[in-house]
């Protein structure tokens, strides 16, 4: 694992998130289940915790935006790139954007949101790319089964350095 | 007859690939080089041997077959290395 220069992370450990917008390609309710279930990967090995809010600031901002989108990092069209998301901070910190050009579905018949989701919250936590074939934090989409996901211990490794093990 | 057989263009469109894939991932800079750029310094081939070892592939420093089939796998689009 490998997380960013100077190590950024969140001071506090109850964080918020806001799903500012849509895919069509999905029903929002699956929407809202792969992004908490992506949460629930991180949060069952941290003391942290995610709450969602609905209007106003949020520590974590989502969104799926298609090519140009105001931060300098333009996606793609459709393949290559797939998402990007910030390192922990203030303002545009720990966002995460999905890219909107792409096919995004609850199974694999196109991109898996909740696969992407949690490699993309990997991010917003601090966490860069490990080149550990398996970890989830490995920079390329792999499709797997999602049901009864497990963390790759490489990333339980690079989560516990920056926040620490859950607080039983 | 065409101005270059068909797989010089695939070579030629596969190094554009890949040069955009190694200015976006691994920071690789083709304009304003250093000036103090040393007389053997092949920045592509050091960025390819760079992302070679990142993921565990053959290190050559050439866009062979492999390295370019991870180039086109869809991916994050945050950079593999430190900035």
């Amino acid at each position: 694992f490998s997380t960013f220069p100077g190590s950024p992370r969140w001071t506090k450990t109850d964080l918020k998130y806001r799903i500012l917008n849509y895919t069509p390609d999905m029903e929002p309710a699956d929407v809202d289940e792969a992004i908490e279930k992506a949460w629930n990967v991180w949060s069952s090995v941290t003391p942290l915790k995610f709450t969602r809010v609905y209007e106003g600031d949020a520590d974590i901002m989502i969104s799926f935006e298609a090519g140009f989108h105001g931060d300098f990092f333009p996606f793609d069209g459709m393949g290559n790139t797939l998402a990007h998301a910030y390192a922990p901070g203030e303002g545009i910190g720990g966002d995460a954007h999905f890219d909107e050009d792409e096919y995004w579905t609850k199974d694999l018949k196109g991109y898996n949101l909740f696969l992407v989701a949690a490699h993309e919250f990997g991010h917003s936590l601090g966490l860069s790319h490990s080149n550990d074939f398996g970890s989830l934090m490995y920079p390329s989409y792999k499709p797997m089964d999602t049901r009864n996901y497990r963390l790759p211990q490489d990333d339980v490794d690079g989560i516990q350095t920056l926040y620490g093990p859950p607080i039983s | 007859f065409p101005l270059a057989p068909e797989t010089e263009k695939e070579n030629e469109e596969d190094m554009q690939f890949a040069k955009k894939y190694l200015e976006k991932y691994y920071k690789l800079k083709t304009e304003a080089e250093p000036i103090f750029k040393t007389k053997n310094s092949k920045p592509i081939t050091d960025k390819i041997r760079e992302m070679q070892e990142f993921f565990g592939l053959k290190v050559t420093g050439e866009l062979d077959s492999n390295t370019l089939e991870v180039m086109k796998q869809p991916r994050c689009g945050i950079p593999d290395v430190g900035q």
